[in-house]
């Protein structure tokens, strides 16, 4: 199988933590639309962790989003 | 808060382990959940009754993967544990995932730390943005009490204090980089990061990352005390040396170097030293400086010995400069010494003091 490369892996993470813990919609959307939403929920985690807000999936955004952690969203309801 | 503030209408609280994780002792697992609905019935009028039969109002499991709630575990690592705002039916009820590792101690995920966030939730708490909290979201190993200030104030929002309460004194929050009058209890380059120590928690400063990252002591060196006097790096043996009170580690990268904590005065230093208030390593010249009070020491990293002449006085050798030092730091040339929320930027060669700087504009503020 042609193995992920290490950017398509972390994106998949990130995408996987900010459906869990941010609400980003799931399942497919327009080009458009998922990049602006994954780049908005990237600043609501960052705005949350005090990280610099880039919106961008950066060193310290994905190593925060790789420790172990309680599984309840950090925003919004929990269903 | 969760959305509506859900809380529990009745403070009479039932709750019920329905299975138990073969990681630990029954009377562990009891111990961990008791010890953890203890911490939030100490600062609010909750009781906490426990059920053997029938359904409580916090039903608690451990489970893996999908578990029947649809909100699945992943396997080891990544997520620990979840819990569902107080409610009819799955509310409350509080999920631990089996494929974890859960211990009484540091050595892997602590069952009462875990569980007292979870319950913090089934209770109607939500995740904290303060690092030292305990319903901040991720994983900190720390002993002593749970509660930060942020957390009794949350859980007291809801259901208002402990009528019977002994008074109890919460964690400082984290320091606040900001703040100006800020000061450091130490300062270390590790590895081309520098390193700063404030109460339990430190700063990590990378040349490529424009933010500080805060993170506590304990989650990335369980072993090290959660107060640092002083630290420096000797590059050259690729180890930083940690202080606290009389006793020092070392820290290769971030492991602990085996045979440490030593007693700092296997250094030369008199008994009567009980602490190091500043340490900086001089690359140029291969000394240590060691500052205690008003003197300094200069230790000689090749021959591991305390030279001579010394302890001299920081305000003779050290012209312009503050007579006490609360940490240290050298680059290129330069060494920068902390004094409360005031830093000196001292030139080594021309032996005066250069800039005088806050303290915290170090942390970009």
């Amino acid at each position: 199988l042609p193995l992920l490369s290490e950017d398509k892996h972390n994106y998949l993470l990130a995408e996987k933590y900010l459906r869990r813990f941010y609400g980003l919609p799931a399942g497919l959307q327009g080009r458009h639309t998922s990049s602006g939403a994954f780049q908005t929920k990237i600043k609501e985690m960052q705005g949350f962790f005090n990280l610099k807000v880039t919106g961008n999936l950066d060193d310290n955004t994905l190593e925060l989003m790789k420790q172990a952690r309680c599984g309840v969203p950090d925003i919004g309801e929990y269903n | 808060h969760f959305p509506g503030h859900l809380k529990w209408q009745n403070n009479n609280v039932t709750f019920r382990i329905l299975n138990y994780t073969p990681d630990l002792k029954k009377v562990d697992v009891d111990r961990a959940i008791r010890n953890a609905l203890n911490v939030w019935a100490d600062v609010t009028p909750l009781t906490f009754k426990k059920l053997y039969h029938g359904n409580a109002d916090i039903m608690i499991s451990f489970g893996s993967k999908e578990h029947g709630d649809y909100n699945p575990f992943d396997g080891p690592n990544g997520l620990l544990a979840h819990a569902y705002p107080p409610g009819q039916g799955i509310g409350g009820d509080t999920h631990f995932d089996e494929d974890e590792q859960w211990t009484t101690d540091s050595s892997a995920y602590n069952l009462f730390i875990v569980a007292a966030h979870e319950l913090g939730h089934a209770l109607g708490m939500s995740h904290s943005a303060d690092p030292g909290a305990l319903m901040y979201p991720v994983y900190s190993y720390a002993t002593g009490y749970p509660l930060t200030e942020d957390d009794i104030e949350g859980i007291q929002a809801l259901y208002g204090p402990n009528p019977n309460a002994r008074k109890v004194k919460p964690k400082p929050d984290a320091p606040n980089k900001c703040d100006p009058e800020l000061s450091f209890d130490a300062v270390t380059e590790l590895r081309g990061e520098t390193i700063i120590f404030k109460d339990r928690f430190y700063w990590r400063l990378h040349p490529q990352m424009p933010e500080p990252e805060q993170t506590l002591i304990k989650s990335t060196w369980p072993s090290i005390p959660n107060k640092v006097d002083a630290a420096y790096e000797n590059p050259e043996k690729d180890i930083v040396i940690i202080f606290s009170g009389i006793r020092m580690w070392a820290l290769n990268g971030y492991n602990v170097v085996d045979g440490y904590p030593k007693y700092i005065h296997k250094l030369g230093l008199p008994k009567t030293v009980r602490k190091i208030d500043a340490a900086v390593h001089i690359g140029d010249t291969g000394k240590t400086l060691l500052f205690t009070d008003e003197d300094y020491w200069s230790y000689d990293e090749a021959t591991g010995t305390m030279d001579s002449g010394y302890p001299r006085s920081i305000e003779d050798d050290f012209p312009g400069m503050d007579d006490e030092v609360d940490a240290a730091a050298y680059h290129y040339g330069y060494l920068y010494f902390f004094h409360e929320h005031i830093q000196y930027e001292y030139s080594y060669t021309s032996r005066k003091v250069i800039r005088i700087l806050r303290t915290n504009s170090i942390l970009n503020c």
